[in-house]
């Protein structure tokens, strides 16, 4: 049988940093191939192919929210593997090796941790799971 | 191989996206 592949429209444009993803330009819509739970999507826009971000993207039919996980409030825990410090005043810096609670992991790959008092932002992709409930 | 996601977080979603979520 045919696979029938989600289509997504783009809501910006997209310069491409590297070789594996494509630019993309607002409007376009992409077929996706691959979603990585770190943000990036392999998609094609005939005739090209790449990854790119699904922070730029949107469902062509309804909301995306219907994909993403709720919010677990009692978190679940995780160790950081590469340390991050925040670019804009919604995300967290962390150490490599700290462990902190996931509370939202959002399709764009950006999810809602917590370390203490503070809740922010933090790439998924610097995650592992402890595999431990808090 | 083309498959090989980049290593590098992808960027943030665009401002008015952000604002349209929080």
């Amino acid at each position: 049988a045919p696979i029938i592949l989600d289509s997504y429209r783009v809501i910006a444009d997209y310069r491409k940093t590297s070789k594996y993803e494509i630019d993309l330009c607002t409007g376009d819509l992409v077929e996706i191939v691959e979603k990585k739970p770190n943000g990036w999507w392999f998609c094609q826009c005939e005739p090209k192919r790449g990854w790119a971000p699904a922070s730029y993207l949107e469902p062509l039919d309804g909301p995306e929210e219907s994909e993403e996980a709720d919010p677990d409030y009692a978190g679940e825990l995780y160790i950081t593997t590469k340390a991050y410090s925040a670019a804009l005043d919604d995300e967290l810096t962390l150490e490599e090796g700290e462990t902190i609670e996931v509370i939202h992991k959002l399709l764009d790959g950006w999810w809602v941790v917590r370390k203490g008092e503070e809740t922010g932002h933090f790439p998924s992709m610097f995650l592992n799971r402890t595999g431990e409930k808090k | 191989s083309i498959n090989r996601p980049p290593q590098n977080p992808p960027p943030r979603p665009p401002a008015e996206m952000r604002r349209k979520r929080a």
